[in-house]
């Protein structure tokens, strides 16, 4: 099964 | 002061339409280079980023005297767009201590003016930094035709492959009633460049996403006659609609990945 990630993992905060 | 003149009332109509439904309420950044907006769904999984240039031809007018954040509730603005006709004029207006934005649609043949004011919120976003990179892969294709494989394969389960590789990009649902696949090939050869397949491929990807955020993407399609996928192994997706003489509209969406 695959998981859904979340966008903070790949973009950080400004 | 800010006042932006845009000639099209309906591309502003699309571009909230398409947003509503996932991001209810979102900051408009407007600035003397154009108007942007980043805004997070709840779950964190899907952005949308809009960018409109004021140096395009959309804007008949275009002024920012100091950078403003306007918090709006998409699914308000969108009631108040709906008062507007399909070729209205629309402008913008807001001070530049702003509580209310307004809104002006001027009728094609000068015999209505329309005129609605709405309370601005205080809107606490997370503004995220999204990396200027090179994707591995661009797919571009017809805006109906990304919209019809969303819709299609989403019958059948909840994620979608999207297979990127030299000779075109496969499409893959499995769920638990059945599966599909919809394989386009690279079509660079038709007259009309909007009806083209392309695939710009650095590195083929293999790469799972959620329909359900694909297919509210697909809202936009009318924004656009061609969308563009943007790839990289283990990277959110990008999804771009591009908006004539205004700028774009992106969504970007993080990927399923196995743990």
């Amino acid at each position: 099964i695959k998981g859904q990630t979340s966008l903070n993992r790949f973009f950080s905060k400004q | 002061m800010f006042e932006a003149k845009m000639l099209q009332s309906s591309v502003l109509k699309k571009i909230i339409e398409s947003l509503k439904d996932l991001f209810s309420d979102a900051n408009f950044d407007c600035s003397s280079s154009g108007i942007t907006l980043q805004d997070m769904d709840s779950s964190h999984v899907a952005l949308c980023y809009l960018k409109l240039r004021s140096d395009e031809e959309g804007f008949e007018d275009y002024r920012c005297d100091r950078n403003i954040t306007l918090g709006v509730n998409l699914v308000l603005m969108s009631k108040i767009l709906k008062c507007a006709g399909n070729d209205d004029v629309i402008t913008l207006r807001a001070e530049d201590e702003p509580n209310i934005l307004t809104f002006i649609f001027d009728s094609k043949n000068g015999e209505r003016v329309s005129k609605y004011d709405i309370k601005l919120m205080e809107i606490d976003s997370e503004l995220l930094g999204i990396p200027d990179t090179e994707y591995s892969c661009v797919v571009k294709m017809p805006s109906h035709e990304f919209q019809r494989i969303c819709s299609n394969l989403s019958q059948l389960g909840d994620s979608v492959t999207v297979d990127c590789h030299k000779e075109g990009v496969d499409f893959k649902v499995a769920g638990e009633q059945g599966s599909g696949a919809i394989k386009l090939k690279q079509n660079t050869t038709v007259d009309k460049e909007e009806d083209q397949v392309s695939v710009e491929l650095n590195e083929a990807v293999t790469q799972s996403f959620a329909l359900k955020f694909l297919c509210a993407f697909t809202k936009a399609t009318s924004l656009s006659d061609t969308v563009s996928l943007s790839l990289t192994q283990d990277t959110p997706i990008v999804v771009e609609y591009p908006i004539a003489q205004h700028g774009y509209l992106r969504f970007y969406l993080a990927p399923k990945i196995e743990e």
